[in-house]
């Protein structure tokens, strides 16, 4: 894709090939195909740099958030983690527990999973390498320990609340009333929250990425994306997807299973490292 | 809603009399986008609708008078086929047997390694559980959870860095623990991570395992095909395990996994509790993929 050369129909099979290798679907990847012949006629001869630029600006664009998010007012800031099994939630808890003490905040974190083996195990070696504080207890029930946590927060005036949840299924019934049941009983607490809702996608996931996103913003609204394991080879797109569709921005990467591996997203780097 | 369509597609294939060279070129494109919407890789899909097509327009199926209903049993058939054809066991070796399980991170390892320790109790079998990811936050600790939920026994050496004499120690051991099958799970690990790979092929060349089993996760995308091909070039795989798959993912990566490995796919894991693990059969994972 370099040089002055007729754009032909093969050429445009073979970026669509690139966009669905990218798990951007089917759908998006037509329709930005559909651009892409709306701006570049057939068969006629253009600089490829120029395609390769449109390409890029279209992608960014979709991935772009609106500015003006005015975040970490509030006082505890709750964050709630969710998510599909093995996604990530535990270890990007633990990234951003780093993040956040760092710059000087008290950190809680809640363990949230209550059923999973050493799940509060794993997220007590976190807090311990993060500086964050722990919650937790020997109850079965997350909306327990999510009751106690932000009680305590906000009567010792902590900064940041970060609620760890198990892993689930959109497609378990009883596990996404039991997430609603955790969102109820956090507003209960603390009317404004949770302040940020974040869901895990991991890169490597397909098309079913779309219908996890939209299935768990039907029990609580999600606000962002954390798509993990980026370090990986796979690309993705399925954020690009969601954002599209549901207007559910990426707003952190997972990079490795090391404490720093956390960046904000940024669409353009992102968007190059796709046509790499 | 695309089951919807390609049910669309197939009832216009069947309801047709003769069929042209355009009723089937669009019939494939159909077929082509269910398949890429189900997470087939796309070079997989290629292959796949060309396989089909060529038959297609084969004068078998022209000559037939119900050609689309052909067209639709060469698809049920050749995605079945692909997928392995029948069902296919543990092959288990060796006093006693190895199973190494490996695989990327959060696929589900920890959890199908303990699956399939009850499973073979179940069995007659005496199993022992290693515990050989010595990286992730407790994850000795989980492993030993499951362990004794299940009264198995778990061998695990904390401060111990070196996986291939943990394993080697358990499996000394494992006549200590009456164990006939030595079950080792490793950490999660990325196929571009040179030293683990090494890791893993070192621990092959160590244990001889009767079964390397890849645990791959039901909702991969397209990267399926990468992770897989190098993992099976790392390691010779005996099997693959695809996870949960109680979820609504199709699965597409099955096919992919399958085509790129030439392994077949044993289990598939269907919940969080450890009973949760079953035989992998094709011709309903055909039925799935496609909607
Ligand atoms: N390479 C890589 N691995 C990651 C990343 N984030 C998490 N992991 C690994 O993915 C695996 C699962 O991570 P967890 O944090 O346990 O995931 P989880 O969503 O909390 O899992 P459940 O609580 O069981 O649902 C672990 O092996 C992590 O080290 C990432 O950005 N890159
Ligand atoms: N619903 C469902 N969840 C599963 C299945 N198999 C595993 N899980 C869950 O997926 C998550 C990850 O499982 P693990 O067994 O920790 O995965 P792993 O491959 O050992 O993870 P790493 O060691 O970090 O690479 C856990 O929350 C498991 O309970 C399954 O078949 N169905
Ligand atoms: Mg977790
Ligand atoms: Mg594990």
């Amino acid at each position: 894709f370099t040089g002055s050369v007729p754009l032909t129909e093969q050429m445009l099979e073979e970026i669509e090939e690139t966009l669905i290798s990218a798990d951007i679907g089917v759908d998006l990847s037509l329709e930005i195909i559909e651009n892409l012949r709306k701006n570049f006629p057939l068969n006629q001869v253009v600089d490829m740099a120029t395609v390769v630029a449109f390409l890029r600006a279209d992608l960014s664009q979709r991935m772009t958030s609106k500015p003006g998010e005015a975040e970490g007012h509030e006082k505890p800031y709750v964050i709630l983690v969710v998510g599909v099994n093995g996604t990530g939630k535990t270890t990007s808890i633990g990234k951003l527990a780093h993040h956040y003490s760092k710059a000087g905040k008290k950190v809680l974190l809640v363990a949230g999973d209550t059923f999973r083996a050493a799940a509060i195990e794993q997220l007590a070696i976190w807090s311990e390498r993060s500086g964050a504080e722990l919650m937790q207890k020997e109850a079965t029930d997350p909306s327990a320990v999510v009751f106690d946590a932000l009680q305590s927060a906000k009567q010792r005036g902590l900064d940041v609340v970060i609620i760890d949840t198990a892993g689930r299924l959109h497609t378990q019934k009883n596990l996404m009333v039991e997430l609603d049941k955790i969102q109820r009983v956090i507003k209960k607490v603390i009317p404004s929250a949770p302040h940020e809702t974040v869901l895990t996608i991991d890169a490597t996931t397909g098309q079913n990425g779309l219908i996890q996103a939209r299935q768990f913003s039907q029990v609580t609204p999600v606000d962002h994306l954390f798509l993990t394991k980026l370090d990986g080879t796979a690309k993705g797109g399925i954020a690009i997807a969601i954002h599209h569709n549901l207007d559910i921005p990426v707003k952190y990467i997972g990079l490795g299973e090391q404490i720093e591996d956390i960046q904000n997203f940024d669409p353009v780097s992102y968007v190059e490292a796709l046509f790499q | 809603q695309l089951s919807q369509n390609l049910e669309h597609v197939f009832k216009r294939l069947r309801g047709h009399g003769k069929l042209s060279e355009d009723n089937i070129s669009e019939a494939m494109r159909e077929v082509r986008r269910a398949l890429l919407e189900a997470d087939v890789n796309y070079k997989v899909v290629r292959t796949f609708i060309n396989s089909v097509k060529e038959q297609a327009l084969g004068s078998e199926v022209l000559r037939s008078i119900t050609p689309g209903q052909q067209i639709v049993g060469i698809i049920h058939k050749e995605l079945i086929d692909l997928l392995g054809g029948s069902t296919a066991e543990l092959e288990l070796s060796g006093n006693p047997a190895i199973i190494l399980l490996v695989g990327l991170q959060g696929s589900g390892k920890t959890t199908t390694s303990a699956k399939l320790a009850r499973s073979l109790r179940k069995q007659g079998r005496q199993p022992l559980l290693v515990a050989c990811d010595v990286y992730r936050p407790a994850a000795i600790t989980q492993l030993q959870v499951l362990g004794k939920q299940l009264d198995i026994p778990v061998y695990a050496e904390e401060g111990n860095r070196d996986v291939v004499q943990i394993a080697q120690a358990a499996i000394r051991e494992s006549a200590r623990y009456a164990a006939n099958v030595v079950i080792v799970d490793t950490a999660g690990r990325l196929h571009i991570d040179a030293d683990m790979m090494d890791e893993v092929k070192n621990l092959q060349k160590a244990l001889k395992p009767a079964e390397t089993l890849f645990v791959a996760d039901a909702m991969t995308g397209q990267d399926a095909v990468n992770a897989a091909g190098t993992f099976a070039e790392a390691v010779t795989l005996s099997g693959v395990v695809l996870t949960k798959m109680d979820g609504d993912a199709r699965g597409g990566a099955a096919l992919s996994v399958r085509e790129v490995t030439g392994t077949p796919i044993k289990y598939i894991g269907v919940g969080e509790h450890l009973d949760k693990l079953e035989i992998f059969h094709p011709d309903r994972m055909a039925g799935r993929i496609l909607g």
